[in-house]
């Protein structure tokens, strides 16, 4: 374990407990996009599978069982919670993730480390964590303003990979045999989905404007 | 982490 990952992965508990607090503070899950909170837990239930047949320490275990369990009650919130689920933004919430999941499939069956079930489902998850803030971004886009919250949690969870990536360099530099191609490409590509949402996001703290994303 | 000792991230 080092600084970068342990700053990513707090990071990214961060993001899943401001999106928490917007859902259940305000009973509210406007701007927040269904689709990519399905494709958490996808990405989450098709990664840990190895949940109970590796035990690596009680940290990964413990923060494997808080993201499964906190993307799928999040899920399970917005579709089932009449007070939340009145106001998810069905109309524009409209991004076909299907085709992502299924895209991620075909790739994983393509590009992976073995050829197990195990293997190929987890560069599924990789690949499909990278993609999976997609439906949220046009989300944003097509909804013109962004409350403070959701921007922080979109803005956490955009952090958590790039301090991942410096990660990577380092795990890099100081192990021998360190190489993980999938998990290092999909990250630089996920990272860089956020980039003009980083952008805006700056423009938007440094002028302490609101957050607008162009359409 | 795989028999392999891979995967020992999140």
């Amino acid at each position: 374990m080092n600084i970068f990952r342990f700053a990513g992965d707090m990071t990214h508990l961060i993001s899943i407990l401001v999106l928490l607090l917007k859902i259940y503070a305000t009973k509210s899950c406007s701007g927040i996009s269904l689709k990519t909170q399905e494709l958490y837990a996808l990405v989450f239930l098709t990664r840990y599978l190895d949940l109970f047949t590796d035990f690596i320490s009680l940290y990964n275990t413990l923060m494997k069982l808080v993201f499964i369990t906190s993307s799928l009650a999040i899920v399970w919130c917005m579709r089932g919670d009449p007070a939340v689920r009145r106001t998810y933004d069905k109309e524009i919430d409209t991004f076909r993730h299907y085709f992502l999941v299924l895209g991620c499939f075909v790739l994983a069956l393509l590009l992976h480390e073995k050829f197990t079930v195990q293997e190929v489902l987890w560069a599924f998850s990789i690949y499909l964590e990278a993609v999976a803030i997609i439906p949220q971004l046009v989300l944003l886009q097509r909804s013109g303003n962004v409350d403070n919250l959701t921007g922080q949690y979109v803005l956490f969870l955009g952090a958590y990979r790039a301090f991942y990536i410096l990660n990577w360099i380092y795990r890099y530099l100081t192990e021998a045999r360190f190489t993980r191609w999938i998990a290092c490409i999909s990250g630089l590509v996920q990272t860089a989905l956020y980039a003009d949402f980083f952008y805006y996001y700056f423009i938007s703290w440094k002028n302490n404007a609101k957050l607008k994303l162009p359409a | 982490a795989r028999r392999d000792g891979s995967k020992d991230e999140l």
